[in-house]
């Protein structure tokens, strides 16, 4: 318990740093290979015709390389390595953004580390939880792992180009996603295609700290 | 420390367990939805064939859903939710065997929890661990999570059918996950087209406690 309520005091103070940066912050949450990174790479270019200024906080147990997918495409880009951790908490974002200038940063997004459970537990002080599911996973997902759909505001569902190869009903995974949180904002897209890529983006350039 | 010197000392207990009811036990790991259950319900028809007695444990956060996947193609399954933990440990495993009666099952799998990174932490009693990849979920996994492919005995890349519609390189998966593991032993399989199936079942098959 006295994990949880430590990291709870670390996450307001993120928080209220993110508060005075003017930043509108988002925790993404999937399993490994979601989608997560790809999402991001087709936001960034739609940042900046926006004139957005977008910052990502990148978290993996090992490597740059989700960071560095990210730089390559002119992105700012930090990474942490949790080195084994299964998950981020509100310290490694605030070590992660000591050195950081927030200020001007109108969207920061956080990537978890891939993993749908242990990450759902951890707030890091952000404003917004997206979990990302993919049609290649199954449908029952929702119903399996109900923490990552119960403690999300937004779901989307990537891969949409694959279902003509996949064993996935849309409508009842909708469905699952609904009785896990009723609140809960859904879109469908595709990293491949675009297919509700815009629609995501949009809606997500339109938040505001 | 102590939690894995506790868990050590419970394994070997399952380990002694195991060999004086000559059972096989395989560990299978891998992110939510690689096709762990699938690929058990592609094994179990081999079995009955075979005349080897299968013997399942099911790992998930909720539901009882896969255990019912399997035994609705009549495979003695039993199903343990966790309500929230994110891996099986060694003690959870026994009290699921606590009434069961072993002798004479060959081979015992456990179904671990959808989680590439808590479970590799966790020895449950078994000979063999394999961990489950697909090729949806992006060729860089055994970069980014070295330790499920590290401390495994064998990998199989799951959903071959799907390698047209994703960006994935089987021979660079393949070569990093011989750098996490030079021993690692390496199936190529499609729960869809059954491609690599036999390969895979036939060898498991061939394993004695
Ligand atoms: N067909 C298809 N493939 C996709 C789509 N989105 C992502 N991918 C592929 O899925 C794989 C994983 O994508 P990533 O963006 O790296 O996933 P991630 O969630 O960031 O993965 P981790 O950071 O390891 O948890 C890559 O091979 C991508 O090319 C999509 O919409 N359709
Ligand atoms: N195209 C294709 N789909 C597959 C294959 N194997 C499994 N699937 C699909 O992938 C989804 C997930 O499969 P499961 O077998 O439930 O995966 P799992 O690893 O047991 O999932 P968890 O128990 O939730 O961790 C389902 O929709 C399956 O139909 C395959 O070889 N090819
Ligand atoms: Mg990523
Ligand atoms: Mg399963
Ligand atoms: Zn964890
Ligand atoms: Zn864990």
């Amino acid at each position: 318990k006295n994990v949880y309520n430590r990291n709870q005091e670390l996450a307001e103070e993120n928080r209220r740093r993110f508060q005075q940066a003017g930043a509108y912050v988002v925790n993404m949450i999937s399993s490994p290979g979601s989608g997560k990174t790809s999402l991001i790479e087709r936001l960034a270019p739609r940042c900046v015709a926006a004139g957005r200024r977008l910052f990502v906080i990148e978290g993996d147990v090992e490597t740059e390389r989700d960071a560095d997918r990210l730089r390559r495409l002119g992105v700012e880009a930090v990474q942490i390595q949790t080195h084994g951790a299964c998950h981020l908490d509100a310290a490694a974002v605030a070590r992660a953004l000591a050195g950081a200038e927030l200020a001007g940063v109108d969207l920061l997004i956080i990537e978890n580390v891939g993993n749908l459970i242990c990450p759902t537990g951890f707030d890091l002080g952000e404003q917004l939880r997206i979990v990302v599911a993919s049609t290649a996973e199954g449908d029952d997902k929702p119903l399996k792992y109900p923490a990552a759909y119960h403690k999300a505001d937004v779901c989307i569902l990537n891969k949409m180009d694959l279902l003509a190869w996949v064993d996935f009903d849309v409508e009842r995974f909708e469905a699952a996603a609904r009785r896990a949180n009723a609140q809960l904002q859904l879109f469908r897209t595709s990293c491949r295609t675009g297919e509700g890529i815009d629609a995501w983006c949009d809606w997500l350039m339109q938040r505001r700290a």
